[in-house]
């Protein structure tokens, strides 16, 4: 199965 | 005080349009060399980031940092109202509860002027330090905007598979396959034809459709495009405005 990954796991918050 | 003056109101309606169905509420953050928008999506997914250089205006005046938060809905509302041939300007106080937009058609000596309010917007801001890609195609925006269409007819995920000599979009779903191959081509004549790849490593993505058929209505910005990719990183999609860019990034799908 395939899932949707996220922005917040590849870049940081400020 | 900010006063900046497009010369043709479609350029700025042609912006604001292939962003506003992605993410609803923004800040515009003016600047004296311009002005910026960093909005992610709900599902923090795609990432939109705008740079309407001062270059881009005839007259652009902002002396100190101005935030204006909008919702693009009533924005597209307003934008509505002008001609494309109108020239706009965006007008507003130093701490705005509103902008104003004006409209002039300097031929029939009309002016119009629409005031919208402001909304404060909380909204973090995401770090996208430089990404080294591994892959980078220039292909034109329209080719990968019938892609992207085409092929949402089949799946909801379109892999991209980029070799020394190929770019392959797959999709795979319940009623068959279908797959479209570009390969590299050089137009001198048409530079925005050219299909060109720049490769330090093969790659191999995987992406959900519903987003990229957002990604594509940049396409009306530019003829030709970029899509910067690594494996397991989010690709950059851009599209060059004469000062400045319109970039989505988006999250790729991974097998669990």
């Amino acid at each position: 199965t395939t899932s949707q990954g996220r922005l917040d796991g590849f870049f940081k918050v400020r | 005080m900010l006063e900046a003056k497009f010369e043709q109101a479609a350029f700025f309606k042609k912006i604001i349009d292939a962003f506003k169905d992605t993410v609803h509420l923004c800040n515009f953050n003016c600047s004296p060399s311009g002005i910026t928008v960093q909005a992610v999506d709900d599902s923090r997914v795609l990432l939109v980031s705008l740079l309407i250089g001062e270059d881009s205006f005839t007259s652009y005046r902002c002396d100190h940092n101005i935030t204006l938060g909008v919702d693009l809905t009533a924005l597209a509302k307003v934008l509505k109202c002008g001609n494309n041939d109108d020239t706009l300007s965006l007008v507003a106080e130093d701490t705005p509860e509103s902008v104003l937009i004006v409209f002039e058609d300097t031929q029939k000596d009309r002016i119009s002027e629409y005031s919208l309010k402001l909304i404060d917007i909380e909204s973090d801001f995401l770090d996208i330090d430089d990404i080294e890609y591994d892959s980078v195609v220039n292909l034109p925006s329209s080719d990968f905007q019938k892609v992207a269409r085409d092929l949402s007819q089949l799946s909801d995920s379109l892999a991209i598979v980029v070799t020394k000599d190929t770019i392959k979009f797959e999709a795979n779903g319940d009623i068959g396959t279908g797959s479209v191959i570009l390969k590299p081509f050089t137009d001198l004549e048409n530079p925005q034809n050219t299909v060109k790849v720049e490769l330090n490593k093969p790659v191999l993505l995987s992406f959900g459709l519903k987003y990229l058929l957002d990604v594509v209505k940049g396409s009306s910005l530019a003829p030709a495009m970029s899509v910067k990719l690594s494996e397991k990183t989010p690709a950059l999609f851009e599209y060059k405005l004469p000062s400045g860019y319109l970039r989505f990034y988006l999250a790729p799908k991974f097998e669990e």
